[in-house]
């Protein structure tokens, strides 16, 4: 059905509309995507549906471009943000790896000072890619964490500060306002610091993703998203009314549990992804 | 809300006068758009739908002075049907230990659950061990031990470089040895379409005797939760559900889906980061939760 071209009839509509929702896309997003990918093939009778579909999936996804990739600021300070076993610590690892490889002298900040093991779990990590770590001094909140790390970066001329934060429910207050004072240091040490903040979902995420972001967003603003564990077979849809809402593009997909195993984002590979 | 969108269909409903089944299927879609809203799985979603259906065309809705109520109010009952009215409890096995083994996705919650189960159960005057047969993610042995001493669970750890296997066979040894009520044990996070992974996972189940397996899914799940759970259900089995990171305002569709798709009770929430953060299944509330 999704290969059909010319008018659409009512079962390929729906077929249609199953993938989307299956997806992730949920009924708004996926309802607008359906009625824009009907009008772009009454203007090009040559398009078939799911190519029409996929073209606007791209084109939504791409319309903000962004790369987790360090401007001329130094150090170049990003933060790892996100709801609770997204996968934000094994990221910061992967993304640790991948920039100590180009070269870049890099240090990672264990600021997750709540859940149990969760710096000896970065410490992993760090090891495995070949940098530094800076973790709490006993007792210490993620503030103070923050503060000796940015602190332990521009003392020893570190390029980039990549800081791994504790998981989060975007509805505790109490946890939000700990990170907007997380911010706030960051902004102290390094004015215009942090100068990307990566929000990670979970590719499995349903229709909660677009308030998480509306309420992760409030606490520090928000520069690109990061889509994890989409090995699996979740297809990370929920992104999309995130994309359409918010103006907030994907910049990183994880794709596995080794070092290795993340890409850039790509539009093109991930509208074809809803579909197949 | 799905309240607020169900009580805007009876309105609608209820004027438009002369109540036919055409006017009544095509509130039924706004129905299903909710359910999809709430993260309820597409088929489970058309299905709870097609219920409401045959029950509102029938006389109890057209000859209803409220039709529009009518069909709320049997919304809210087939939901709660489909979530399982009785609590169903942890099944303790006349065997001891009872052996509980955790298994789902990454990051669900399960280590963190180990050890509310632990807290839960010690609270009951059961002795509790824990154990971990996780040898994939780093720091995760030390992450349940841990957890372990703050639930002042007993926990046993393998010599290092134990193979998962080992570990299950090893650790049932020791809470048969020492007299736990209860082993508790952890398993890695894995994908349903992991092969190898899923074979350990069966592995596990034999090597360790457990008597139930329970599926732990994070509550913010979306529509892979129907896909999930009958992958893990029909691969190694599942005796019970539980929801986790239901502290969050995700409306918690996953429930329903994961319940059509298992026909397994849902025995436990997760609702916190701490180890007191564990609550027994209510259907009632949960359904409510759905509805917004
Ligand atoms: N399959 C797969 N698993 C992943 C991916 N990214 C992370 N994981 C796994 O997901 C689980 C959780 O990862 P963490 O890095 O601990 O997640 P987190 O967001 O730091 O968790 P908290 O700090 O507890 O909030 C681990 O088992 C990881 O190995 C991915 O891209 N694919
Ligand atoms: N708010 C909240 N957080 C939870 C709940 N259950 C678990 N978490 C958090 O979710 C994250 C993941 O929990 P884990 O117990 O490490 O998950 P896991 O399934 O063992 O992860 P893997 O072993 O990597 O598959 C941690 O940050 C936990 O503190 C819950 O009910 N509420
Ligand atoms: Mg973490
Ligand atoms: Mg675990």
């Amino acid at each position: 059905a999704l290969g059909r071209r010319g008018a659409i009839d009512e079962a390929t509509r729906a077929a249609l509309e199953e993938a989307l929702l299956a997806a992730d896309a949920g009924p708004a997003a996926a309802e607008r995507l359906m009625d824009e990918a009907e009008r772009r093939m009454r203007a090009d009778p040559a398009l078939d549906l799911r190519h029409a579909l996929e073209r606007g999936v791209a084109q939504l996804m791409g319309a903000t471009r962004a790369r987790f990739t360090p401007g001329a600021e130094r150090p170049w300070v990003a933060l790892l943000v996100g709801v609770n076993g997204v996968g934000k610590t094994t990221l910061a690892g992967k993304l640790a790896a991948g920039f100590a490889r180009d070269g870049r002298s890099t240090l990672l900040v264990a600021a997750d000072t709540f859940r149990a093991a969760a710096t000896e779990q970065l410490e992993v990590w760090a090891s495995r890619a070949g940098v530094e770590l800076v973790r709490a001094r006993d007792g210490a909140d993620p503030a103070a964490v923050v503060h000796d790390g940015l602190s332990a970066a521009l003392a020893r001329g570190h390029e980039v500060v990549l800081v791994d934060t504790a998981g989060r429910l975007h509805t505790k207050r109490n946890l939000m306002a700990e990170l907007e004072k997380v911010g706030r240091v960051c902004a102290r040490l390094v004015p215009g610091s942090p100068h990307h903040v990566l929000l990670v979902l979970d590719a499995t995420l349903g229709q909660n993703g677009l308030q998480q972001a509306r309420e992760f967003q409030r606490a520090t603003p928000i520069t690109s998203l990061a889509i994890t564990k989409l090995d699996g077979t979740a297809r990370g849809g929920a992104v999309l009314a995130i994309a359409d809402q918010l103006k907030l593009p994907v910049s990183v997909v994880g794709l596995g549990e080794g070092l290795d195993d993340w890409q850039p984002f790509d539009p093109e590979a991930f509208a074809r992804g809803l579909f197949e | 809300a799905l309240t607020d969108r169900l009580q805007g269909i009876a309105k609608r409903l209820t004027g438009q006068g002369k109540l036919t089944p055409e006017n009544i299927r095509e509130s039924l879609r706004d129905v299903r758009r909710a359910l999809l809203e709430a993260d309820v799985e597409v088929a489970v979603a058309r299905d709870l739908v097609a219920r409401v259906e045959a029950r509102a065309v029938g006389d109890e809705v057209l000859r209803s002075l409220t039709p529009g109520q009518q069909v709320v109010g049997i919304v809210r009952e087939e939901l709660e049907s489909l979530l399982g009215h009785a609590p169903v409890t942890l099944a303790g096995s006349p065997h001891v230990p009872t052996v509980v083994l955790l298994a789902g996705l990454q990051g669900s919650g399960k280590t963190t659950f180990a050890g509310k189960l632990a807290r839960w159960l010690g609270g009951r005057d059961k002795r509790v061990m824990l154990a971990s047969a996780d040898v994939h993610r780093p720091a995760a042995i030390d992450q349940l031990a841990r957890l372990a001493g703050m639930a002042e669970a007993g926990f046993w750890r393998a010599p290092e470089g134990a193979a998962p296997e080992a570990i299950a066979g090893g650790a049932l040894d020791e809470a048969r040895r020492r007299g736990f009520d209860f082993l508790v044990l952890d398993s890695a996070g894995r994908l349903q379409i992991d092969e190898p992974m899923m074979a350990e996972l069966e592995t596990l189940r034999r090597a360790s005797r457990a008597h139930q397996v329970l599926l732990v899914m994070d509550g913010m799940t979306g529509q892979e939760a129907v896909r999930v759970g009958r992958a893990f259900a029909g691969r190694v089995g599942v005796d019970g559900l539980v929801l986790t990171k239901m502290d969050g305002d995700a409306r918690g569709g996953a429930a329903l889906s994961l319940r059509q798709a298992t026909g397994k009770p849902i025995l436990f929430l997760g609702v916190g980061e701490k180890l007191d953060g564990l609550e027994a299944f209510d259907a009632a509330r949960i359904a409510g939760r759905i509805l917004g």
